[in-house]
This record gives C-alpha cells, sequence and structure tokens, in this order.
C-alpha cells in the first residue's frame, strides 16, 4: 500500500515523528515512482507531484504529528479530484440518441458496443447498432454475433462505406424508431492521418451526441497521444477504459484525463455483455496508487 | 559538449516515455554512466551510441528460438492477452511461410470470441490455405487436436494454432491455454513446437506480468510485438527479454497480411535512441 511505501522510504524519519522538507521529498519520489509503474504518463506525473508538493507543504505536513497520513490524503484526494472528483456522475444524458465508437485497433469498440447496447436494452430502450468497420475480416459478423446474443438491431452493408453506413443507418433508426443509435467503426491508428479524416467525415454525417474514445487499461505511455490526437480531431465526449479485470494498474486514465479534461466514463470489466460499469473516480484512484 | 547529469535524466527521461520502465531505466543508466567512463568517453555525442549498444545487448542476450525443421512437422502457437493481434500474426505468417514454398495450415482454436473463426477463415481463404475450425463454444484442444491429425494426414510441414485472447489473470483461461500446449506435445510427438506470445506495442508495465504468467502456463520459446507502426515505443519489450531471455522473432507493422517484418534488434533500438 502506499502508506507503507513511503513509510518504507523514511525509515529514517525522525524520532520526533515530524517530517523535513527532506522527508516529503523522499515521500514525493516514492509516489512519482509508484505513478509511473502505474503507466501514468511521466509528465502528467511530474505536473501532479509539483501539484501535490504545495498542497502538503500548504497543509503544513511537515508540522504535524501523524504526517505521512496527511501527505498519503492529499494524494489520494488530489488524484480523485483529477479523475473527476468525488461526486461525478458518468450517467449518459437520459436523452443520448446518436453514441460513434472510436479507438485504436483490439482496443475493444466492438465489444463495447454491444456491452451498451445491452445496457441500454434493460433500460427499456430499443438500441440500433451500426456495423461500420469494413475493413476487419469478419468485423461485420462480430457485430452481428453480439445483436444477436442480445436481441438488438444490426445495421450492416458489407458493399458501402462508413459515411453511407452513417446516414443510411440513422434513417433504418428513424424509421424503426431506435433508441440510441450507436455505430462501431474501424480500429485505427492515431497518426494516421487518412484513417482519421475518415472518421471526421463519420463524425459529420452521424452528428453524434457522444464520441467515445475505446481505450485498453493494459495501454502505456503512449496513452497521451492516443487520447490527444483523437481528442484534437474529433472533439471526444468521453473515454471507455476496457480490459480492468487484468491486473494492470490502469494508469493510462490519469493520463487521459489530464491532457483532455474529458472525463472516464464507463470500464470493461470482462469479455461478457454484461461486463460494463460506471467510472468511479475514488475507486480508480486506489487501484493506480496501488 | 560534455556529458552531465541533467544530459543523463534526459535519455532516463526517453527510455522512461518509451514504456522501458523505471527501474531497468535506472538500471541502464547506471550501466551506461559505467560504460562511458571506462571508455574514457565524455561527450554527449558518445552517449546515444553506447546506449544503443547497452540496449542491443540485452535483446541479443537470449535463448535460441526453434528453428523450422524440414520433413518433420513444425507448429507454431500464438497465445496473448485480448484483442494483441494473434489472429493477424497467425495470417502473416501462414503466408510468409506458404511464400516460402511451404504446405501451411491453419488451427481456429478461438472458439470463444464472436466470429473469431470467421476471421481467420477469410485469411485463409484469401491466402489461400487450409484451416481447421470448431463448433462456438467447441473445447480449444479438441479443434487443435483435430488439426494436428489434418495436418499429419495431408502431410503438412507447418500447423499454424491460433488462440483466443485471455488476460494472463484469468487461472481457468491460462488452464485452457496449458491443456492446449499439453496436446500438442502429445499428438506430435517430435514436432517441432514453437510457442509465441503476442505483446501489443503499446502495452505498459503490464507485459511484464503477462510475459511471465503465459511463459509459466506454455512454455514460451519466442515474442512477437505487433503494432509498432503506431506512435508506441514498445520498450517494455526490453524488461521482459533482460528476465526471461526469450527471443523475439517478428515484429508486426500493418493490417495487411505483408507487413509482419523479422525482428532486428539494431533497428528496434534505434528507434528508441536515435
Ligand atoms: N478481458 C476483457 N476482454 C475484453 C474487454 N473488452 C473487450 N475485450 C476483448 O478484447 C478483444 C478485442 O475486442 P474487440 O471488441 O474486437 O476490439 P475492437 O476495438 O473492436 O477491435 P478492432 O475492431 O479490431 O479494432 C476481444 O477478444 C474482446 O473479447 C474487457 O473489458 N475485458
Ligand atoms: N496497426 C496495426 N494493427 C494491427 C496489427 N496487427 C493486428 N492489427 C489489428 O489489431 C486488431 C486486433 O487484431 P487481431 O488479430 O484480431 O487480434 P487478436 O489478438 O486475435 O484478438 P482476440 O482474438 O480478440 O484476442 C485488428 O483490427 C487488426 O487488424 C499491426 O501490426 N499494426
Ligand atoms: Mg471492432
Ligand atoms: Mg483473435
Amino acid at each position: 500500500k502506499m502508506q507503507d511505501r513511503i513509510l518504507g522510504a523514511l525509515k529514517n524519519m525522525a524520532k520526533s515523528g515530524r517530517l523535513s522538507e527532506a522527508d516529503v521529498e523522499k515521500g514525493l519520489r516514492e509516489i512519482r515512482l509508484a505513478l509511473l509503474e502505474a503507466d501514468v504518463n511521466l509528465s502528467v506525473t511530474k505536473k501532479f507531484i509539483s501539484r501535490v508538493q504545495q498542497k502538503a507543504v500548504g497543509q503544513d505536513v511537515l508540522g504535524q504529528l501523524n504526517p505521512i497520513d496527511t501527505l498519503v490524503m492529499v494524494v489520494y484526494e488530489e488524484l480523485t479530484e483529477l479523475l473527476g472528483g468525488k461526486e461525478y456522475d458518468p450517467k449518459f444524458d437520459p436523452g443520448v440518441k446518436r453514441i460513434m465508437m472510436v479507438g485504436l485497433q483490439g482496443s475493444g469498440k466492438t465489444t463495447t458496443s454491444g456491452k451498451l447496447a445491452n445496457r441500454f436494452k434493460s433500460e427499456g430502450k430499443k438500441p440500433l447498432l451500426i456495423a461500420a468497420d469494413l475493413s476487419r475480416p469478419a468485423a461485420v459478423d462480430q457485430l452481428q454475433v453480439l445483436g444477436k446474443q442480445i436481441h438488438v438491431d444490426v445495421f450492416a452493408d458489407p458493399k458501402s462505406n462508413p459515411v453511407d453506413l452513417a446516414k443510411n443507418g440513422l434513417k433504418q433508426g428513424d424509421k424503426d424508431s431506435n433508441n440510441p443509435v450507436i455505430i462501431d467503426t474501424a480500429g485505427r491508428l492515431a497518426i494516421d492521418e487518412e484513417l482519421m479524416d475518415e472518421l471526421v467525415k463519420v463524425k459529420e454525417a452521424f452528428k453524434p451526441d457522444e464520441i467515445l474514445l475505446v481505450v485498453d487499461a493494459l495501454t502505456g505511455q503512449d496513452a497521451v497521444e492516443t487520447a490527444q490526437r483523437f481528442d484534437e480531431k474529433l472533439n471526444i465526449t468521453g473515454i471507455v477504459l476496457t480490459k480492468m479485470d487484468g491486473d494492470a494498474r490502469g494508469g493510462a486514465a490519469m493520463s487521459m484525463r489530464a491532457v483532455t479534461g474529458k472525463p472516464i466514463r464507463l470500464t470493461g470489466t470482462g469479455e461478457k455483455l454484461d461486463a460494463l460499469e460506471y467510472f468511479f473516480p475514488d475507486r480508480m484512484a486506489s487501484r493506480i496508487l496501488g | 559538449q560534455l556529458v552531465d547529469d541533467g544530459y543523463y535524466d534526459d535519455v532516463m527521461e526517453a527510455l522512461v516515455l518509451s514504456d522501458v520502465g523505471m527501474e531497468l531505466s535506472d538500471s541502464l543508466i547506471e550501466r551506461i554512466r559505467a560504460e562511458m567512463r571506462d571508455r574514457g568517453l565524455a561527450y554527449r555525442r558518445d552517449v546515444p551510441a553506447v546506449a544503443r549498444e547497452v540496449l542491443t545487448g540485452i535483446l541479443t542476450d537470449v535463448r535460441e528460438p526453434v528453428p523450422l525443421v524440414p520433413d518433420r512437422l513444425n507448429v507454431i502457437m500464438l497465445v496473448g492477452v485480448n484483442g494483441s493481434g494473434k489472429t493477424t500474426i497467425s495470417a502473416k505468417l501462414a503466408h510468409r511461410l506458404k511464400q516460402e514454398g511451404l504446405k501451411v495450415i491453419l488451427a481456429a482454436a478461438d472458439t470463444f470470441r464472436a466470429a473469431a473463426t470467421e476471421q481467420l477463415s477469410v485469411w485463409a481463404h484469401r491466402i489461400g490455405v487450409d484451416i481447421v475450425t470448431g463448433q462456438q463454444g467447441a473445447d480449444p484442444a479438441a479443434v487443435v487436436f483435430d488439426a494436428t491429425q489434418a495436418a499429419a494426414a495431408r502431410n503438412m510441414d507447418v500447423l499454424i494454432v491460433d488462440t483466443a485472447g485471455r488476460l494472463q489473470t484469468k487461472h481457468n483461461l491460462m488452464q485452457e491455454l496449458s491443456k492446449v500446449t499439453r496436446t500438442i506435445d502429445k499428438a506430435c510427438e517430435g514436432a517441432a513446437v514453437t510457442r509465441i506470445l503476442v505483446l501489443d506495442a503499446t502495452v505498459g508495465q503490464n507485459a511484464m506480468s503477462q510475459a511471465e504468467l503465459f511463459n509459466e502456463a506454455c512454455e514460451l520459446t519466442g515474442i512477437a510485438m505487433n503494432k509498432l507502426d503506431g506512435s508506441a515505443k514498445g520498450g517494455t519489450l526490453f524488461a521482459v527479454v533482460d528476465r526471461l531471455k526469450i527471443p523475439v522473432l517478428y515484429i508486426g507493422v500493418g493490417e495487411q497480411v505483408g507487413d509482419l517484418l523479422d525482428f532486428d534488434p539494431l533497428e528496434f533500438t534505434g528507434g528508441l535512441i536515435p
């Protein structure tokens, strides 16, 4: 735990039980190490540590009787705040009608599309899934299999293109009064200008209320580059962190939140279609800090 | 300009930002400093070459890979976490080996994920190789057993086994993987078996846990790193190879069937330390 880590670093703390400037320094170094081991981006970590340092000194950690607990409390509170704050409500606007899923290859977009449709259905809505990944082999099949499992319609046309699928999918949705309409797109590299431009065109045609960047929780330092590029191009509205059912600490969440300011809404916690949970900043803070 | 602590900090940061990890980056900087001292080098411009040498040394200090053996059945098994690129690498390998004149057959042992069998079948059809499939939900070991029999009966040179993605912390799925490994060893007595962990280049410090636990479940003989055509540098490879001494065999640099390269340690290291 973080407390033990810091205590270990300050073994030779002054017997008085009070922290010196040098002790705080050592404690902060341990916190920095813990964040980097949890895959938080280096520059995000640096900025965070200097904020904590100001706060710790401001709260007069140096003079307190139980300084280590205070230091850890400051870290935990600051991290929870950065991730969204204790009062954060990740739920979608009840009137959400159109959701667009984007992200790198293999991050979990198709599976998450199925999970979202499943959730909306269980809330009494009648979602429509649009299969707009026409490049990966059997991508359309995959979404259709998922749609069948949860009795949700899937709009597909393998001979079409993503932009026409967005338009025609919406028309189909209007005809059948589907709500919401969720479009699944092909995985792509954030540095692939041509494919990122395609997403901009899909966005113009689909006019989504929500654009969710789906990111793998196992991601390392690159999370910043990915989130920044997708956000610059598309002005994303939220982030989904998948594969949280593993042992990765998920520091990518902190990195992405720090550089885009966009909310993390949901986490994927398994391969099954009910393995989707809302995001809780305080739980994530303790997971990252380890 | 003379090298100083600030410059070493910059190198350290470049390593950490490439996902090399703090602990290994620390020890690498110590090794680089020591080499610089030993060789009497004192300028900043000397550091990159020394750094590349130290890093490349890690990637070449590995066990020998299992060679493809002529006139016998060779088996290549792809394992790894969800979405790392196993199915695509299976297809890329099949394509490459077919082009080298070998007779190749694929086994679609991912009977769990939606349309996983269809995905590999589309690839098999495109590249013109046989494929053995099973029912959705079938025992992967049964599909693999069928594939080994078909490979022997049709006198194939190479059998490539695609498995379902799984997180290394899922104990029962790792047991399933061990069972598939045992099935291959029993059914293909004397075959040359290569077991490759497919890592995604964007992976962070979790790569070590992946490598250790997949290695426990199925004794890895090689590593492939996928998606190096993106912005991620794949630096976790150094810590994994340093710890397990497993050779890196291939890298994936795209979604097309030809986007597979042999691993070149110098090229890879040059991508981190220009
Ligand atoms: N353990 C776990 N696996 C997940 C989760 N979400 C998705 N997956 C798995 O990750 C793999 C990739 O998921 P997909 O939904 O196909 O990912 P994608 O982003 O649509 O992939 P592309 O379309 O190829 O870019 C599959 O094996 C999924 O079952 C999750 O929360 N936990
Ligand atoms: N950019 C890029 N994408 C790749 C590469 N290799 C595979 N992909 C893509 O990554 C996604 C996942 O690849 P798959 O081969 O389906 O991955 P997998 O490991 O079989 O996934 P699961 O079976 O669901 O665990 C697909 O969209 C592939 O096209 C690569 O080298 N570069
Ligand atoms: Mg998909
Ligand atoms: Mg696969």
